[in-house]
């Protein structure tokens, strides 16, 4: 089903949507250290910046029939993660020691526009 | 991706997005489904960025990365970004440049988190968003505090190629809508997110327009598919700021 298949109608009916499908919020304060401004949020969603980050790994696995490349780029970017501006580095250095994920992964999650724009 | 500036009829400026990513980083093949897009949905968080206890900026992001793809500064402007692919000037070199330690460009999200952090004004962010040397291309859309502000920043790595004023648009100069194709092309015949947005905004109207109309036209296939992760509602003279995370049931496109 691509979009050049569809002809529906404008729909008219969606608002207001479903509380269920509200965004929660946060507060990051840019008082605060940039290693550690974050820990609240990334806390909250570890787990599913895990999962997400896993996916993307068995998806290059698949296309590539091995594990190598990921982890080859990811280590890759560990070495780079020093090249990164500040606060955004240490932003992510924090995301890295809360989540437990690598800062290699992190970075290229970070990265993920220009990556994918490659 | 879309994003819509329009302005209603007493003046005021609604930006909104869908934000769609995921293409062809796997398919779920029984729940028919983009299975990074999946995955990326419950990662989504809203943002109060604060100094001083005061807010400085409003933003959505997937929780992790930290730069700005949507954001609202109350009063001042609101930022979407949608993404542009270009064979010319990809981001392909300005990754090597940068690895090799030539880092004269900007990657992507830190200039615009850069932007809402620092600058104060329509014009102020719009100067920063064509002059800067960025690592890929870009589409930046920019709505103001004030009537006929906004505007659409076609970005090559080097500079703007283009900006789409709302004063200078042809025909509806009261919305303005960016998909992921150069506005003065045609989009990619299986990739129409343009004309069926257009179609549904003309119909809908500058009087009625609205949060209400405005999520209304982003809920419609093929704007709203299967690539859809989020919706997000902005308001910059009152700073109003909504998102809501979409999902589109079958039948629906896959992108």
């Amino acid at each position: 089903f691509v979009p050049a298949q569809f002809t529906q109608e404008c729909r008219s009916d969606t608002y207001p949507p479903p509380s269920s499908s509200e965004v929660e919020w946060f507060d990051v304060s840019l008082d605060e250290a940039p290693i550690i401004r974050w820990r609240h949020v990334v806390a909250r969603r570890q787990s599913q910046i895990r999962d997400l980050l896993l996916q993307f790994k068995n998806f290059i696995r698949q296309l590539t029939g091995s594990s190598v490349y990921f982890n080859l780029v990811a280590r890759s970017l560990t070495l780079i993660a020093p090249t990164v501006p500040q606060p955004y580095q240490d932003e992510m250095v924090g995301i890295s020691t809360v989540t437990g994920i690598p800062l290699g992964e992190i970075l290229l999650y970070n990265i993920f526009y220009e990556a994918t724009n490659l | 991706c879309t994003s819509v500036l329009a302005e209603d009829s007493k003046g005021v400026l609604y930006h909104a997005r869908n934000l769609d990513f995921g293409l062809f980083f796997g398919w779920d093949k029984a729940k028919k489904t983009w299975l990074v897009t999946e995955y990326l949905r419950p990662t989504i968080v809203n943002i109060r960025f604060k100094k001083s206890g005061q807010t400085v900026f409003m933003s959505t992001h997937f929780a992790g990365y930290v730069g700005i793809l949507t954001a609202l500064k109350p009063g001042r402007f609101s930022l979407t970004v949608n993404s542009r692919n270009s064979l010319d000037g990809s981001s392909t070199l300005g990754i090597i440049e940068w690895i090799l330690g030539k880092r004269d460009a900007v990657w992507m999200g830190f200039l615009t988190r850069r932007v809402m952090e620092t600058a104060d004004s329509y014009a102020q962010a719009k100067q920063m968003l064509t002059g800067t040397k960025m690592l890929a291309p870009a589409y930046f859309i920019l709505g103001g505090n004030s009537t006929m502000q906004g505007c659409i920043i076609t970005r090559s790595r080097n500079a703007a190629i283009d900006v789409w004023e709302r004063s200078a648009a042809a025909n509806h100069t009261w919305y303005l809508l960016q998909t992921n194709y150069d506005h003065w092309k045609p989009p990619f015949v299986l990739d129409d997110r343009r004309t069926p947005g257009n179609k549904c905004m003309m119909a809908k109207g500058q009087a009625s327009m609205g949060f209400k109309e405005i999520f209304n036209v982003l809920s419609s296939i093929p704007v709203l598919n299967k690539l859809t992760t989020y919706t997000a509602l902005m308001r910059v003279d009152t700073g109003e700021y909504h998102s809501y995370r979409q999902t589109c049931k079958d039948p629906c496109p896959i992108w």
